[in-house]
């Protein structure tokens, strides 16, 4: 099973096995190159060589020879260097957290401990819309107890002013006057009556 | 550091191979070459040698360029170094975002939920303060108009 | 594979920040 190497992918921004991919076909690109040049020297040199009996194909086939060993000790080298590399250099030890994640350790969070604060929030502004409302609530009565109290006062004052209006005219106490003042009335009724009466 | 040892290696690998590909090696498979010019077949494989570490170590640079690995090696054998007193597995990516996300967003919800419990607090306190004023304003009202009911009672 | 790999990977590190931006975004207009 391929060990995908997702940790460290992260911190170095590519996966290791394609950095030593890279690497591996470079080398290997670079062993065929130098051999086509040994090979292609050599070749050049027979040719300035009169009556020169070896071959192109015997070359090549010194080449491969050659070539063929290289590359069996190439790629058991390279696996031993590639083995090293990605336990040495390009891991991420078991124990090491990478500083983006770091706020997994300052703040491990359950999925239900997260779910619990996200419904605590929601609560929280259920319950601010809810005073939110009340105090919109309270504040829209005190504008019309403001309105009430006045009518009220407006009221209260009237009576005040009837009442001082009684007293500016030397009236105490309504109640006793209103009273003499009927007494008069009736009183006056009374002579008027009699008046009526004497002069028939 | 890791880059001292990604130096190290690759060096060993290279010695490695080219004392695998020795001139011994290299005569033999080109003897008809060799048999011919001795001379030459040496200054062949000298320069072959030479090319082939030269590319080898230039690619290496290449590489090291690319992928800034010098400055990644380093910053991470400090972080290596910060964790050395870490004994237990660190944590790693479960696989489900939603829930790795948790930890990242936690420490803004627990600020929103202060603010938001600051806030509910004043406006509670704000209310408490308003619906005692309503209170008040509802006993005046109600002293009003006991005493125009009574100024009424009386007049009447 | 690979490519996915570094994707994902590319993701893990990057998208947490930009996330909580929006977050951070979504909590001040909240608050707002």
């Amino acid at each position: 099973s391929v060990d995908p190497m997702l940790y460290e992918t992260q911190f170095f921004g590519f996966t290791p096995q394609t950095c030593m991919l890279r690497i591996y076909i470079a080398f290997q690109d670079y062993l065929f190159e130098t051999m086509l040049v040994v090979e292609s020297v050599m070749l050049k040199k027979l040719d300035s060589i009169p009556g020169c009996k070896i071959s192109p194909s015997q070359i090549r086939e010194c080449t491969e020879k050659f070539l063929l060993f290289m590359k069996q000790h190439f790629d058991k080298l390279f696996a031993k260097m590639e083995e090293i590399l990605l336990q040495l250099v390009l891991n991420i030890p078991k124990n090491v957290l990478l500083p983006e994640d770091r706020v997994q350790k300052q703040y491990p969070c359950s999925k239900e401990e997260f779910q619990a604060l996200q419904d605590e929030l929601q609560q929280l502004q259920q319950q601010y819309r809810a005073e939110a409302a009340t105090e919109q609530a309270l504040r829209a009565e005190l504008e019309e107890q403001k309105i009430v109290t006045a009518e009220l006062e407006k009221t209260l004052k009237c009576f005040d002013e009837l009442e001082n209006i009684c007293r500016q005219h030397g009236v105490g106490n309504f109640k006793e006057s209103f009273a003499f003042l009927t007494q008069c009335s009736k009183k006056l009724q009374d002579v008027l009556k009699d008046v009526e009466e004497k002069s028939k | 550091g890791r880059a001292q040892v990604f130096a190290t290696v690759v060096n060993t690998f290279l010695e490695k191979l080219v004392t695998a590909g020795s001139y011994q090696r290299f005569a033999s498979c080109y003897r008809c070459f060799y048999k011919l010019q001795p001379q030459l077949t040496r200054s062949i494989y000298d320069q072959f040698i030479s090319q082939l570490q030269a590319s080898i170590k230039e690619e290496i640079q290449e590489v090291k360029n690319e992928g800034n690995l010098e400055g990644l090696f380093s910053s991470l054998d400090k972080i290596v170094e910060e964790a050395k007193d870490q004994e237990e597995p660190a944590w790693r990516p479960s696989g489900i975002p939603e829930e790795d996300i948790c930890s990242t967003m936690l420490p803004y919800l627990l600020k929103h939920r202060s603010h938001l419990c600051r806030a509910l607090r004043e406006k509670e306190e704000q209310n408490t303060k308003v619906a005692e004023s309503v209170l008040m304003g509802r006993d005046r009202i109600a002293e009003l108009q006991q005493l125009i009911q009574a100024r009424q009672q009386a007049w009447q | 594979f690979d490519e996915l790999i570094v994707e994902i990977a590319t993701r893990r590190k990057q998208w947490p920040k930009k996330i909580l931006v929006h977050a951070i975004q979504t909590m001040k207009a909240e608050q707002e």
